[in-house]
């Protein structure tokens, strides 16, 4: 099949108390009933009345994520490797009691659509297994999919636990996890899993998929880390079909979901106005590198390292975004030329605005460096940003509206990798359509002319 | 052409090489 049309269900969880307290084993469905009849009622609503041939849902959107290693030790299950060969939904009782993946595969036989579902893992262990927990067993934060048939096809441990996650243990080691169907190779990770290479870069670059499926719980961190501006720009970087399925909980800042091509944002979902889900759906290409549409890789610093930096009598200032400080350079007037550079990262700046508002202060930042706190990950970053207000003490500080508008632009930067995700956010969070930018193959990101 | 009103524009580079052995911090971190 040349083409498929896929289903992304952000599901608004309801999450329990604090759960810090046991309860017994006949009482273990009541968590996530009210949580599965949604999704429930989404994926036979895409399959159904839509005919997408696949679902995916949230991370953490059966059980929430308010647990402790041992309240949340009750709902999980013994999920077994694909290799097995289990239709669940046929073989209820094959590996025991469990229900979660059974309703799961029913619904995916039932519908004859393919369900992707985050839930958790439990293996026992013992002493003579060093690394077993104190408690005898390892838990995991876990990916499943079911095919069309109810067939268990994949299941994926998450590897990078985000820092709260201390009801699941690390697996000891990656795997990348990958499966076939008719419409195209599909890689599968999760969330907090997006910035490291093992599994991400891998799973494109090695195994070559198509497609990306990506349950996440993912709380937005303007300027640079909102789920959307970010998720569509590594399914561009990185040239894969994403389909990216969100948590809904906007007191958290959770919201952000879409179906993601590499040469266009398909759908996309933000909405911090309700508590309500969304299911989104559209048609993909199989495989997207086979298209005429698929786009050239691209040489990041090809631009960047041709031309002289521009001089400029400004003074340099220090800003943070998301812990890390940047070195800015204030964009003075409405149109320019700067360059502003740290350690081995220069970023330039072309700009045009059409009328700068007195009161908006806009910034060219750079960043080269080793980010330190939820995780520690290598980052060269070139922006412009909005600052909070006037005073530029505020560049990097999240800020939701801009009236000054930006008539033409070109940034580009002298990066030491070839992994470079750009994003365009506009007034209100938007994302700008891809009508009005480029990005060339030497590595500029350019509005279009 | 039509004039945007951005917020951010901005190329985000990872720089695998120079990661640590790995990304997440876990539980350990927080305890």
């Amino acid at each position: 099949l040349d083409a498929l049309t896929v289903a992304v269900y952000e599901h608004a969880v309801i999450l329990p108390n604090k759960t810090e307290t046991l309860v017994s084993q006949d009482k273990c469905p009541v968590p996530y009933e009210r949580e599965y009849r949604f999704l429930d009622r989404a994926i036979k609503h895409s399959a159904k009345q839509r005919n997408a041939q696949m679902t995916v849902t949230p991370e953490d959107a059966l059980y929430g994520w308010k647990f402790s290693r041992e309240t949340i030790s009750l709902y999980l299950k013994d999920i077994p490797a694909p290799q097995v060969n289990w239709i669940t939904c046929q073989n209820t009782q094959r590996f025991g009691y469990t229900p979660v993946q059974q309703r799961l595969s029913c619904l995916a036989k039932d519908n004859s659509i393919y369900v992707v579902a985050n839930i958790g893992d439990k293996k026992p262990c013992n002493a003579s297994d060093r690394q077993c927990p104190p408690d005898g067993r390892y838990q995991y934060n876990t990916d499943v999919v079911f095919d069309s048939e109810g067939r268990l096809v994949a299941r994926y441990h998450k590897y990078n636990l985000f820092a709260p996650e201390i009801q699941f243990d690390f697996p000891k080691d990656s795997e990348s996890v990958t499966f076939e169907t008719p419409f195209g190779k599909f890689g599968i990770f999760t969330c907090f899993d997006i910035f490291s290479h093992t599994p991400a870069v891998v799973v494109v670059d090695e195994f070559q998929v198509d497609s990306v499926l990506y349950p996440v719980a993912w709380y937005n961190t303007l300027p640079l880390l909102s789920a959307v501006p970010f998720h569509s720009a590594w399914a561009r970087a990185m040239r894969v079909n994403l389909l990216a399925a969100n948590t809904h909980n906007t007191s958290m800042h959770m919201t952000g979901s879409g179906i993601y091509a590499p040469e266009a944002v398909k759908v996309y979902h933000y909405d911090m106005e309700t508590e309500s889900g969304q299911l989104m759906l559209s048609e993909l290409k199989s495989r997207p590198r086979n298209e005429p549409t698929y786009p050239a890789a691209v040489d990041w610093s090809a631009y960047a390292r041709s031309v002289k930096p521009f001089l400029s009598e400004q003074s340099n200032f220090p800003g943070m975004i998301y812990f890390d400080e940047l070195t800015f350079i204030e964009l003075k007037r409405n149109t320019g030329n700067y360059t502003v550079c740290q350690k081995d990262l220069c970023c330039h700046l072309t700009y045009k605005m059409s009328e700068k508002r007195t009161d908006e202060v806009y910034a060219l930042g750079a960043f080269d460096g080793l980010h330190t706190v939820e995780g520690q990950y290598y980052l060269q970053i070139c922006t412009l940003l909005k600052c909070q207000i006037s005073d530029l003490r505020t560049c990097g500080e999240p800020v939701g509206s801009a009236f000054t508008k930006l008539e033409e632009f070109s940034l580009s930067g002298t990066f030491a990798t070839r992994y470079v995700f750009p994003q365009i956010i506009l007034s209100g969070s938007q994302l700008a359509p891809e009508r009005h930018y480029e990005v060339l193959r030497d590595g500029r990101l350019r509005s279009r002319s | 052409r039509t004039p945007l009103p951005v917020l951010v524009l901005a190329l985000y580079g990872r720089v695998f090489d120079k990661d640590p052995p790995r990304l997440g911090q876990g539980p350990r971190r927080f305890e």
